[in-house]
């Protein structure tokens, strides 16, 4: 299995839209893909239609269940959120291995999936340092604006400290351009600067409506609007993606 | 002095916008206004070019200083934010009466200022208590989304355990729909939605790309584009909100 954390303590940069999209993408290609949501705002839950009946990630840190996902089809599982997450940083204060209770819990259903995604809420806590100290690879997805541009430099310093001491071998895959609007001059410039300091995907995903209209149908942009330019941009970033592990 | 808090625990809203806008809005029309950077990102702090030299918000909130702004002009004061705020949470764990720090911090130069505008982070933690528990009143910025409704109830579900416990006489005073664009049914549809729950501000913000620019050159967007639709919606909401004061 393959463990991707989509990361970035910047707010509303598109990180669920992108776990749920690529997720969806890759279990389209055939692979076994689980999510797992992380966010105590419970978006990626809601964004599926998979919203925690008490079998949750919270349960997971207790140490009360095992990972046991809502089966979105046969390709695609949930493992959903639960508002209680917000409450973990200080429940968990004078755990031992606090950070490493996520990459514990993965490493029990590792041979039942391809790959794992874990969707991030917009922090730099305990909840997102086990996701850096679980998976093997980063996505930090980025709305090319200046005020999102300026915190990519601290999230990657704390990316470093993890590396250094939690998870040697975790990688950044790559920054991915998301919102993008070709006539908007900022989103240009901006994207041009981002290049120049960090790897960039080539796909970039474009504005697109049907994007923020899937969850209200509980539904990822393939089935909600498969000829959409969504649809399209998440294919290619999954191709991409798929690539990469060639 | 009145003091008001931006809050919504959903990213990406336009809190921060909404803080500067308002702040060089109010201060236009002769108030004495200071802005509060409550977010560890300093996104606040960044857009306005008062970018902390060490005296931050960080600094109050360890009892080392106390409030000393930097000045952007003689009515628009900004206290800044620093990266270790985000630290702050687990740090004051024991400390007593660790919700009331900001406004211990702000009594002290309520006589100074007309009002007090503070930004919050994407969280509903220990700093955002301490917004919510200074201040008189609430905003609650809101992209007319799906996924930005969701969180709304918990949310207010927040405002209302401060209220109970912490500050008795905390209103929020709306719900202000921003990145608005009339064109999308979704924007539509969600903010006809959240009206029928939720006080809403006359004003709505539109989707208005100055606004994004605007930081770039560390510029309100009454200076950096006056004849915008940003700069008339933050016009209109200045006056919205003195109306409510008078
Ligand atoms: N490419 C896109 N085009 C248009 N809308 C988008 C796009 N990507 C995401 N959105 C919408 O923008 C909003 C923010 O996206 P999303 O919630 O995925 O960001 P996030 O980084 O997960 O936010 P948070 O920091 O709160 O977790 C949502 O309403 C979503 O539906
Ligand atoms: N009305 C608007 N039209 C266009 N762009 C906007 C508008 N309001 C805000 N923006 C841009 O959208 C992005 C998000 O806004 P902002 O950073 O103010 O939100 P926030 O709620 O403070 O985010 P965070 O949750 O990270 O603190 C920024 O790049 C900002 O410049
Ligand atoms: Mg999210
Ligand atoms: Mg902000």
């Amino acid at each position: 299995m393959k463990t991707i954390a989509i990361v970035n303590n910047k707010g509303g940069v598109s990180k669920t839209t992108t776990a749920v999209n690529l997720g969806a993408g890759l279990s389209r290609k055939g692979q076994k893909v689980l999510l797992v949501d992380l966010d105590g705002q419970a978006n990626l839950s809601q964004s599926l239609g998979a919203v925690s009946d008490g079998i949750d990630m919270y349960k997971v840190f207790k140490g009360d269940i095992g990972i046991t996902p809502h089966k979105i089809n046969e390709n695609l599982h949930v493992m959903p959120a639960s508002e209680l997450l917000a409450d973990l940083e200080l429940e968990l204060v004078s755990e031992f291995e606090r950070e490493r209770f996520l990459k514990n819990a993965l490493s029990e259903i590792e041979r039942e999936y391809d790959f794992a995604i874990i969707d991030c809420g917009p922090s730099k806590g305990l909840l997102t340092v086990n996701a850096l100290t679980a998976c093997d690879d980063i996505i930090i997805p980025l709305q090319s604006e200046y005020l999102a541009l300026q915190g990519v430099r601290s999230l990657t310093d704390l990316v470093f400290r993890v590396k250094k001491s939690l998870n040697p071998k975790v990688r950044i895959l790559g920054v991915l351009i998301t919102m993008y609007d070709k006539r908007k001059i900022l989103n240009k410039s901006i994207a041009a600067e981002i290049s120049q300091h960090y790897p960039v995907f080539e796909t970039i995903i474009r504005e697109n409506v049907s994007l923020a209209e899937a969850p209200t149908a509980k539904s990822d942009i393939f089935n909600y609007a498969p000829r959409s330019m969504g649809a399209k941009d998440y294919e290619n970033l999954t191709n991409e993606i798929l690539s990469k592990y060639e």
